[in-house]
């Protein structure tokens, strides 16, 4: 099973 | 002043159904050139909601000055469910608000229904979003999409999208075996949103969640299409367009470094 990302590792928080 | 009148109260129904299961706690931004827009995240930070609700959403809409109303989804939606799909539905907000009024008024009978919901501080991350430049893109059914969702969400919790410029495939490995589903690209000239577009300019090969995947289809009551568009090792975009403006979600998918 591949592990499962968060939004924040892509998206910077401003 | 906030005044956002929806010529149907099915719209915004629609709209909170689709994100409320995602997230509990968000921010509506107000503003007279954008409308009402939204952005949130789901509690295990992996799924970003961006709504846009332009003005062109609304029969008639005013916003004097800018403003945030802080919500809670689900006393929202309990308010929502007093009124008939049909029914106007007008937002209501004075400048420095503690409440939102939301008014439902019936279009034949004489009835018109008034809540108050109470608004809240919500101390939300915003994170930039930069246009990105993407591997492939999918215009498709978005009741296609969303059996695909469902069913292979009883298999797996995952499903695998792959994009070549032949056809768009999902796949699923779970215990008890494997499917896959392929389509490939058509137009239909008599009706057109069953037509299914590929833009690819990279293949891909994704992971993503068969949990949120099956948030996400709950969208679909609001367009009878969706677009994928797709990055490498990056999250997916998932767009469902509005009468004016989108609701777009973001997906980090799964995958080892």
């Amino acid at each position: 099973n591949k592990p499962q990302l968060t939004i924040e590792e892509f998206f910077p928080v401003e | 002043m906030l005044e956002g009148k929806f010529d149907q109260a099915s719209l915004l129904k629609k709209i909170i159904d689709s994100i409320r299961d995602s997230v509990k706690l968000c921010n509506f931004n107000c503003s007279q050139n954008d409308g009402i827009t939204v952005q949130a995240i789901d509690d295990s930070r992996v799924l970003l909601i961006a709504l846009k609700m332009d003005p062109g959403c609304f029969q008639e809409f005013r916003c004097d000055r800018d403003m945030v109303l802080g919500l809670d989804l689900e006393s929202l939606g309990k308010i929502l469910k007093q009124g008939n799909n049909e029914d106007y539905l007008t937002l209501i907000a004075e400048d420095n608000p503690d409440s939102l009024l939301i008014v439902f008024e019936d279009k034949k009978k004489d009835r018109i229904s008034e809540f108050s919901l109470k608004l809240m501080d919500i101390d939300s991350d915003v994170l930039t979003i930069d246009d990105m430049d993407n591997d492939c893109s999918i215009t498709m059914p978005s009741a296609d999409f969303s059996k695909i969702a469902r069913d292979f969400k009883t298999m797996s919790e995952s499903l695998q999208i792959i994009v070549t410029k032949e056809s768009v495939k999902f796949k699923a490995e779970g215990q008890i075996g494997s499917g896959s589903v392929i389509f490939k690209p058509h137009t239909d000239l008599d009706n057109p949103d069953e037509s299914i577009k590929i833009d690819m300019n990279q293949p891909v090969n994704l992971t993503f969640g068969a949990k949120y995947l099956n948030d996400i289809v709950k969208a679909s009551t609001l367009s009878s299409t969706i677009t994928i568009k797709l990055t490498d090792k990056a999250p997916a975009l998932f767009e469902f367009k509005l009468p004016s403006g989108y609701l777009r979600y973001y997906l980090a998918p799964k995958f080892e470094d």
